[in-house]
């Protein structure tokens, strides 16, 4: 089984900003 | 076959042919016969009665230039250089040859045409011509001349110091005769010259020079005394010598001329570098460097950096820490390795086993995913990045099985309810 990969566009940057890889 | 090299393509140590390092080679006289136009001379042999010539520097018949001291000395037909006369009321008369580069020098022959001065010196450079040290007196008075006791003895202490002999004083012949230094002759350690840095470092010279101090000694009889006296006084050489071997350090077996400079320098072998092969080549630093022995050629060394760096740099602690193997240290190490040797990879990637460790590829990113791991270095074995609570995968980028995505970076897995 193959597990789904973290898909970035979920996540809620809204408190960790900083930590937001920047989009190259 | 290179004389550097054994059959089985071993180093070897090596030396240069022994050769009369003044042959052609320019000598500066400070003074010359006829130079400031026509001079009268008279000499004196055993067996003729006194002569008189004329020298004369722009006469190529008459002339005896500096150039006749190196040039081929054949013995049926003497070329003598000639000093100005007069020289017993005058102050030194030098002659300064530079050998281009530093030789070993095993002796230094002057043979005279007139007859052999009272007093002369011979002293040497190796630093061609900045500074100079005596390398042997000869006088019949050498404390009054010189300052130095008469045939003093040499020991261990004092064996790369000069000496003041009158050895060459001899009565006869009355005109000619060699007078001729060698340079170990008495020395304590020359037997082991090898293990002598003291007396290797004595026989160094990039010049020579000769310096007649006096003639005659005061109250020595003079033939024709009274009668055109200065005329009977110079000094006449027909042959300097300079016999020696160029300066390798045991790792060239000849000397070339440079082609930008048109300088001698050793045609180093065993990857040394330098005029005198008395260093090692770029990037050959993994052992010290060392002049070769009979025993030990002390090769210059590659630095092992598994081919990932250009430059390196030697460790005395790491080297004695090997048992005297390698010190060598990489510098600079690229395509994302790290280590003395270039030989693990830096921290963010990991080792490709599939790879040696030489191929520009062996080290790959570890490229943890920027939330789903808890650091950015992974191991270096497996390229596994620490993942955080219900992370999975090598780089940590997907949800473990019971586990889904939140919208949380902190924490990006959670369990299912």
């Amino acid at each position: 089984e193959v597990l789904p990969t973290l898909d970035m566009a979920l996540f809620d940057w809204t408190d960790y900003e900083d930590m937001k890889p920047v989009d190259n | 076959p290179d004389p550097c090299y054994d059959e089985h393509g071993a180093a070897r140590r090596c030396i240069p042919d022994f050769v009369n390092a003044a042959f052609g080679k320019e000598v500066r006289a400070s003074s010359t016969c006829g130079a400031r136009g026509p001079n009268r001379y008279c000499a004196r042999s055993e067996e003729s009665a006194r002569t008189c010539h004329t020298c004369d520097a722009s006469d190529p018949r008459r002339a005896h230039p500096a150039s006749y001291l190196t040039d081929l000395n054949n013995p049926h037909n003497l070329t003598c250089w000639q000093s100005e006369t007069g020289v017993q009321r005058a102050p030194n008369v030098s002659l300064t040859l530079s050998l281009g580069k530093k030789f070993e020098v095993t002796y230094v022959s002057v043979q005279f045409c007139s007859r052999r001065p009272d007093s002369m010196a011979i002293s040497k450079s190796m630093d061609y011509g900045k500074t100079w040290v005596p390398f042997q007196f000869y006088s019949t008075q050498c404390r009054k001349v010189y300052g130095r006791p008469s045939r003093a003895p040499i020991t261990k202490q004092n064996e790369q110091e000069a000496v003041c002999t009158d050895a060459h004083a001899d009565a006869r012949p009355l005109s000619g005769g060699l007078v001729a230094f060698s340079t170990l002759d008495g020395r304590p350690s020359a037997h082991d010259f090898d293990s002598s840095p003291v007396l290797q470092d004595w026989v160094t010279a990039t010049d020579i020079r000769v310096t007649f101090s006096r003639l005659r000694a005061p109250g020595e009889p003079d033939e024709g005394e009274g009668e055109d006296e200065d005329a009977q006084h110079f000094y006449a050489v027909s042959d300097l010598q300079v016999g020696g071997r160029c300066k390798c350090n045991g790792h060239a077996s000849r000397c070339v001329r440079e082609r930008e400079s048109g300088g001698l320098v050793c045609d180093c072998k065993h990857n040394t570098a330098g005029a005198e092969c008395d260093r090692c080549k770029p990037f050959h630093y993994d052992r010290p460097w060392q002049r070769a022995t009979a025993r030990e050629a002390h090769e210059c060394v590659a630095c092992n950096c598994n081919l990932h760096a250009r430059r390196c740099r030697f460790n005395m602690e790491l080297y004695k820490l090997s048992g005297r193997k390698s010190g060598g240290v990489c510098l600079n190490c690229r395509h994302n390795t790290a280590g003395r040797h270039c030989h693990y990879c830096k921290e963010g990637y990991y080792r490709d086993m599939s790879k040696p460790i030489s191929h520009r590829k062996a080290c790959k990113a570890c490229d943890c995913h920027p939330v789903g791991a808890a650091g950015k270095t992974c191991n270096q074995t497996t390229g596994q990045c620490p993942c955080k609570d219900g992370v999975t995968g090598i780089t940590c980028n997907r949800c473990a099985k019971g586990y889904q995505q939140s919208r949380s970076p902190i924490a990006p897995c959670i369990k299912i309810p």
